[in-house]
């Protein structure tokens, strides 16, 4: 699982 | 984005203003630890780096600049503009001891091998514990200002409010991310005495003292 894709979080 | 994280991110934003307005109604950074600091200004501008490179949202960017101008802000008013009331002498947590082991830990444990994913992974380790020369220094003097107990509860808050966001995007988008969640749970962890302190003596209108 990409889980490192997108940082969304703060 | 879900209700948790929205507080979160609302109770992270009041706690570094409450700080900024404590240092600046006072004139004095008394109590506060430049350190604790200085670290959150570093998890700030190691983590946000991608604001130069992705674009998530209005509402991401935005958030993301308040919270760096306000780190180095407090970090300013710290060092230079309020430099003869810093406590330096009870500030003496050795955060070498932080830095050098975060950094190993996010070489070696990461998603991805690369500059930025390092540094992001660098960051969210180091502001798991960075909060601890502060509490360190609470510890040393036996005492903390009414305010900073309000500052360090909005900061814990954010923590177990983005453990709450966590479950929900688990449950309800199949997402999580175990390095974030981790940390997460190891910095929320630590706040736990203060907590009780903070419940047991703060609001009860107590100022918090710890015994001798």
């Amino acid at each position: 699982a990409d889980e490192s894709a997108s940082h969304d979080e703060l | 984005m879900n209700i948790f994280r929205l507080t979160g991110d609302l109770s992270h934003l009041a706690a570094i203003i409450i700080l900024l307005l404590k240092i600046w109604k006072s004139r004095s950074c008394a109590g506060i630890s430049g350190k604790s600091q200085i670290l959150f200004a570093i998890v700030f501008t190691t983590r946000y780096l991608d604001l130069l490179s992705t674009f998530i949202s209005l509402y991401n960017s935005c958030m993301k600049v308040i919270y760096i101008g306000c780190a180095y802000a407090t970090v300013y008013m710290i060092y230079m503009k309020f430099r003869a009331t810093y406590d330096g002498n009870h500030d003496s947590f050795r955060v070498e001891f932080l830095v050098v082991p975060v950094g190993g830990l996010a070489v070696l444990i990461n998603h991805d091998f690369s500059f930025m994913e390092i540094l992001w992974t660098f960051s969210i380790y180091l502001e798991s514990v960075a909060i601890l020369p502060q509490l360190f220094m609470i510890s040393k003097t036996g005492e903390a200002e009414t305010i900073t107990t309000h500052y360090l509860f909005c900061l814990g808050l954010y923590r177990a409010l983005y453990i709450f966001n966590w479950v929900w995007r688990f449950y309800f988008e199949g997402f999580f991310d175990l390095i974030a969640i981790v940390a997460g749970v190891v910095q929320t962890i630590l706040y736990c005495d203060f907590f009780y302190l903070y419940v047991t003596k703060v609001l009860k209108g107590k100022k918090l003292s710890l015994p001798a």
